[in-house]
């Protein structure tokens, strides 16, 4: 473990339990796209599926059940909670993520380090998450009016990754044979997906108005 | 299994 990792896990719980927060307190999810929450619960389903068979640390351990814990419960508020439910603006979270998924489990097929079920399965939920962030992107052009917590959510979660890439970085440097290519491009991919968003967020922080981004 | 190190991260 090292700073930026740790840094990195930090604003990544930090982003969910913002989004937590926003949905149980003020039981809406105006602004959030459910396409997104669904591809999360997918992605940690298939990255944590040797939560069971492999131990690291209590750490680690902890972490994957607060990640799998909160993705899929935002997913419950946001389709069965009675009150959260109405706030979800059906008409314009209309990305097909499903389009997205097929594509992530063809090239995992594909390009992956060990063919094995779960080798290839998580390197399905590395593609994934890289895109996962789409259909938010595109709900936040759409709905003008970015409230703070979503765009607060938006900023945490792509900011995680950016940290993850110092940490390959520094354990690259660090440790021998530290190499995985897949890992790192999907990262990065991911992070630069961002990259407009992180420009408008800052003008909007910079010149202390709303966050607007382009349509 | 070099992949398995890489496995310590979430």
């Amino acid at each position: 473990m090292n700073i930026f990792r740790l840094a990195g896990d930090m604003t990544h719980l930090a982003s969910v339990l913002v989004l937590l927060l926003k949905i149980h307190t003020i039981k809406s999810c105006a602004g959030v796209s459910l396409k997104t929450q669904e591809l999360y619960a997918i992605v940690f389903a298939t990255r944590y599926l040797d939560i069971f068979t492999s131990f690291y640390s209590i750490y680690n351990t902890l972490m994957k059940l607060i990640f799998l814990g909160s993705s899929f419960s935002i997913v419950w508020y946001m389709r069965y909670h009675k009150t959260v439910r109405r706030t979800y603006d059906r008409e314009q979270d209309t990305f097909r993520h499903w389009f997205l998924v097929l594509p992530c489990l063809l090239l995992a097929l594909l390009i992956h380090e060990k063919f094995t079920f779960l080798e290839v399965l998580w390197t399905f939920s590395l593609y994934l998450e890289a895109v996962a962030i789409l259909p938010q992107l595109v709900l936040l052009q759409r709905t003008r009016n970015i409230d703070n917590l979503t765009g607060q959510y938006v900023f945490l979660l792509g900011g995680y990754r950016g940290f993850y890439i110092l940490n390959w970085i520094y354990r690259y440097l660090t440790e021998p044979h530290f190499v995985h290519w897949i890992t790192w491009i999907a990262g990065l991919v991911q992070t630069l997906l961002y990259a407009d968003f992180f420009y408008y967020y800052f003008q909007s922080w910079k010149n202390n108005k709303k966050l607007q981004l382009p349509a | 299994r070099p992949s398995a190190i890489n496995k310590d991260e979430l």
